[in-house]
């Protein structure tokens, strides 16, 4: 096993033992900055695991990012991981992520589907779900982002447990989804949550379950706009925004629309590129590119929660 | 590892709401056949379905057949799942 994170390739897909032990030797080297959670346990009972950056204080306003929940989104742990090393690198350095980190803690969770990442790397590249299994039911897994709270088993999500959005027996059955669901809501202060999904470079809020506005629809819209302009000027990628129902379909059970409802008014969710002509096996050439860009959308989303507090 | 030789990903462009229903209804025609990587959503986005191997000829033929214009995204998925492999042995060394 690698022994500190200088030899690892930021431009290179890994394992989930390579990542896990990443983030240990990170920790280790960033330990005044960045601390380990677990969370819970995965369906077959791998750890969920948080990185944590923070400056200080007590229950500071807190800013969550996930990546990962699909599992064959390979390039959203990817950018993950590189975002983790930009924050600790730019602390102290960049006024933004001095100023949020000052103020904020950021929480990160690289690989919200361990179990599915897993699979990918053993048996079957092109898995979504998680692993879970129930008697009775033919089929394995539940797709994590229909099986959250808010509209769930609504249009958008599928009962057949052999579909790709199957949205399981009952809202957060799913030991990944409670977990985050139990950490957020006893951490009470989060004020942005930004789940990373690829592909199809979009960026989008809530709501997906329903066409209906939210309250801070204005809002979310010229900062998703500027999100996307900031990660446009990086390498002319181009994205689409706006509210998930609108943009892409009607999708129910998924994690931003929860974190909305649970009075998260920041949340988003990114489809990261695939540059028109390779979807989830997008080369590992671009992980770096990608998340440059990304970085620049999601410092555009800190800012604004950072200069408007609620 | 499952093997994806052969397997293709077709991006679809669905010209209206009934086009897009058709794609829908191939979930159900085909049940765990066909994978949708960008599912149906509006007439203005792609679809992209990934097709086994051995369901490719009935499925170009349905598109086809409901004038649905679609283009080769992805040849063959196994190619690139080895590129990608051989990249990760690569930078492991």
């Amino acid at each position: 096993l690698e022994r500190s994170t200088s030899s690892f390739s930021y431009s290179s897909y890994h394992t989930l033992e390579e990542i896990y032990t990443w983030i240990d030797n990170f920790v280790t080297e960033h330990s005044d900055i960045v601390s380990k959670l677990q969370i819970g346990h995965s369906f077959e009972n791998r750890s969920i695991l948080v990185l944590k950056f923070s400056t200080g204080g007590s229950r500071r306003p807190a800013i969550w990012i996930d990546s990962g929940i699909h599992s064959r989104e390979w390039i959203t742990h990817a950018t993950g991981i590189w975002i983790a090393r930009k924050i600790v690198s730019e602390y102290g350095k960049d006024r933004v992520v001095t100023d949020v980190l000052n103020a904020m803690d950021i929480f990160l969770e690289i690989v919200s589907n361990p179990d599915g990442f897993a699979y990918t790397h053993s048996m079957n590249r092109l898995w979504r779900k998680n692993k879970s299994s129930r008697p009775g039911i033919f089929c394995i897994g539940v797709d994590l982002n229909r099986n959250w709270k808010s509209g769930f088993g609504g249009n958008g999500s599928n009962n057949n447990p052999c579909s790709e959005t199957y949205h399981g027996p009952s809202p957060q059955s799913e030991p990944e989804v409670a977990a985050v669901v139990d950490f957020i809501m006893s951490h009470g202060n989060v004020k942005a949550l930004i789940s990373i999904h690829s592909y199809s470079q979009m960026l989008m809020y809530p709501y997906g379950h329903s066409l209906e506005p939210v309250s801070n629809q204005e809002e979310l819209y010229h900062l998703a706009k500027d999100a996307v302009q900031a990660l446009y000027e990086v390498h002319g990628i181009e994205y689409i925004y706006g509210s998930i129902s609108t943009t892409l379909y009607v999708a129910s059970g998924i994690t931003v629309d929860w974190a909305y409802d649970s009075g998260i008014k920041y949340s988003f969710s990114f489809e990261l590129r695939d540059t028109g002509r390779y979807g989830f096996l997008l080369p590992a050439a671009q992980i770096i590119p990608t998340a440059q860009e990304t970085w620049m959308a999601i410092q555009t989303i800190m800012v604004h929660t950072l200069h408007h507090p609620y | 590892q499952m093997n994806f030789t052969g397997d293709q990903v077709l991006r679809i462009l669905a010209k209206n709401e009934k086009q897009l229903s058709l794609l829908r209804d191939l979930e159900g025609l085909k049940p765990q056949k066909v994978d949708f990587w960008r599912g149906p959503a509006r007439p203005s986005l792609p679809v992209d379905m990934r097709v086994p191997f051995s369901e490719l000829k009935d499925i170009k033929a349905y598109l086809e057949s409901h004038g649905l214009a679609y283009n080769v995204m992805i040849k063959d998925i196994q190619v690139l799942l080895d590129e990608e492999r051989e990249a990760m042995a690569k930078s492991r060394r």
